[in-house]
C-alpha cells in the first residue's frame, strides 16, 4: 500500500505539470502485441503537422519501440523496467523532464504490455486507453476486469482480421460495459487505417480540454 | 525477496509430491489470448484415452477457462487471483490437494495471461511452456526476455493466421534462441490441429521421464 501512496504523490506532480502546460497525456495499455506501437506510429504521422507529439515507451528490455516511434517523426524516450512489470509515476516524471514538452503537446505513454499490473498505477495521465486486439478473444474484459474498469476508452484493434478469427464484437462490447458502464469503444485497424478518424477525433477533443 | 524464498519452499514441496506420484506438471504461460485454453482443450481430448489429465486454471476473475476444460472431459480447478498477476506455489499446492491426482497423471497449470510476472514464480513444475501467437509480433522474445529464458519450450501458436499477419518465423526463433539457446520450438495451430502431433509427442516423452 505504501508503494501506491508514494506513486500517487508522483502522479499528482505529473498531473499538475501537464495541466500547467496544457499537455494531453494518455496512458496506452494492453496485452503484449495488441498493436500499441503500430497505432502510435500511425497516430504520430496523422497529428504531427498540427500538434507537437512526444512518446514515452515502457518495456522490460530493448529500445525497439522508441526507435519505431522516432522513425515516424516524434521524439521518444525509452524506459527499460528490467524485471518490472509496469511503468510508475516516478519513471514518467523523469522522462517528462528529459522531453521538455511544448505547451499544448500530446504525450503518449506506451506502458509495458501487461493487462494486469499497470491498471493499479496512476502515472498522472488524463486517461488510460486500453487496446484489445480481436485475435485475443472477446472474454478479456471479464477475465482481466481491473484494466477495463480503469480505462476511459477501449480500442478494438486489428479489425481487418475479423474474417479469420472467432471474435464476437457485440459480446465483447457488452462485457466491457458490464465492467465499466461509461467506457467509450472505438473499432479500428492500425494497419489498414479503418477507424483512425474516430480515434484522431477523440484525441483532438481531449487536446482541446487539456489546453 | 522474502516472497520468492517462501514461494520456493512451497514449490519444492509441490515438486516432491509430483515426483513421488509420477506426475508430469507443466506451467503454461503467455500473453492474454495467445491460445492456452484452446490448446489445452485440444490436448485433453487427444490424451484422455491413455493418460489421466487434470488442469489448474489461473485468472484474475471468472471460471470461464475451467468450464471450457471440464467440457473437454478433464477435471479442472479454477483459482481466481483478484488483483494478483500470477499463480504462486502455495495456491497450486492447495489446488493439487483438491484434485487428488492419480499416479502417472499429466497436470497442466494454465497461468494468468502475463508475459512478465509468472516468469519469476516456480510452481514446482517440471517445465514452463511459453505460448506466443503469431499475431503478437516476432520481437516478443527480445522485449519480454525473462519469460523466454525461463521456458523449456516455446509454442508458436495460430500459424493458420500467418498468411494474414506480418510475422517473421525465422527471426522470432532466432530471437528466442538468443535469449535461451536451449529452448525447443514447436509451431502449431490449436484450432486447425497442425503441429499437434509434435506437441503430444513432447508431452508423452516428458510423461515417461516423470514416471
Ligand atoms: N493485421 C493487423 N496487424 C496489426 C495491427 N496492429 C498491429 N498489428 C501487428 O501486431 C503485431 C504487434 O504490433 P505492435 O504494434 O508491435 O504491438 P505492441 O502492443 O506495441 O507490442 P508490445 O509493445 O511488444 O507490447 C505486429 O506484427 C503488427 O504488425 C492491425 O490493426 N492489424
Ligand atoms: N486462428 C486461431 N485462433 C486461435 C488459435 N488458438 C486460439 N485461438 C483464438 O484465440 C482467442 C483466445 O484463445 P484462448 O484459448 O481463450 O486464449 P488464452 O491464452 O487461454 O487466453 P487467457 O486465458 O484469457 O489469457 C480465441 O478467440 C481463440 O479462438 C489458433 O491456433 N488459431
Ligand atoms: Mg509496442
Ligand atoms: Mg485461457
Amino acid at each position: 500500500q505504501d508503494i501506491l501512496s508514494k506513486n500517487n504523490q508522483y502522479a499528482d506532480a505529473n498531473r499538475r505539470y501537464f495541466s500547467e502546460h496544457g499537455i494531453l497525456s494518455l496512458n496506452l495499455v494492453s496485452s503484449p502485441g495488441s498493436g500499441k506501437t503500430t497505432l502510435l506510429t500511425a497516430t504520430v504521422l496523422a497529428l504531427l503537422d498540427q500538434t507537437p507529439v512526444a512518446v514515452i515507451e515502457g518495456d522490460q528490455q530493448t529500445a525497439l519501440d522508441a526507435d519505431r516511434i522516432r522513425k515516424s517523426g516524434a521524439r521518444a524516450v525509452q524506459i527499460n523496467t528490467g524485471k518490472g512489470c509496469h511503468l510508475d509515476a516516478h519513471m514518467v516524471g523523469h522522462a517528462v523532464q528529459d522531453l521538455k514538452l511544448q505547451h499544448g503537446s500530446a504525450l503518449f505513454i506506451e506502458n509495458v504490455g501487461n493487462l494486469v499490473c499497470p491498471a493499479a498505477f496512476d502515472l498522472g495521465e488524463a486517461a488510460k486507453v486500453v487496446i484489445l486486439s480481436v485475435t485475443e478473444g472477446a472474454d478479456k474484459p471479464l477475465k482481466y476486469p481491473d484494466m477495463f474498469h480503469a480505462a476511459s476508452l477501449m480500442i478494438l484493434n486489428k479489425i481487418d482480421l475479423l474474417p479469420y478469427v472467432d471474435f464476437d464484437v457485440a459480446a465483447c462490447c457488452d462485457y466491457a460495459r458490464r465492467i465499466n458502464p461509461g467506457i467509450r469503444i472505438i473499432q479500428l485497424s492500425a494497419t489498414t487505417g479503418e477507424g483512425m478518424e474516430t480515434w484522431l477525433g477523440w484525441i483532438r477533443a481531449h487536446l482541446e480540454i487539456a489546453k
